[in-house]
């Protein structure tokens, strides 16, 4: 993919802050 | 739509749509997206990723969809 490990690792570490961003909002919804 | 209104819920379509690792650019949006300023594209992608639909790749004007993967 061209990108090295660590652009890897701080890309899956802002998808896990992502979705527990979404996941706080969808639970503060219902 | 879904809570987000014809802009964040066009940005976020085409974040969605793109597949590479490191995601769409902001270029990538305004070149796409003709009739909406770069402001507006600007704080869709602000809002977008506060509220967890998106996160920034390999840098703050590279975004991909936590929907996409």
């Amino acid at each position: 993919s061209g990108l090295t490990e660590e652009q890897k690792r701080r890309i899956e570490e802002n998808r896990q802050l992502a979705l527990a961003r979404r996941a706080e909002r969808l639970a503060a919804q219902r | 739509v879904n809570g987000l209104t014809m802009h964040q819920s066009q940005v976020l379509n085409l974040i969605k749509s793109c597949h590479s690792p490191e995601g769409v650019s902001l270029q990538d949006l305004k070149a796409q997206l003709h009739s909406m300023s770069a402001s507006t594209i600007k704080q869709a992608v602000e809002f977008l990723s506060s509220e967890g639909h998106i996160y920034s790749t390999v840098d703050d004007d590279h975004y991909k969809s936590t929907d996409a993967d």
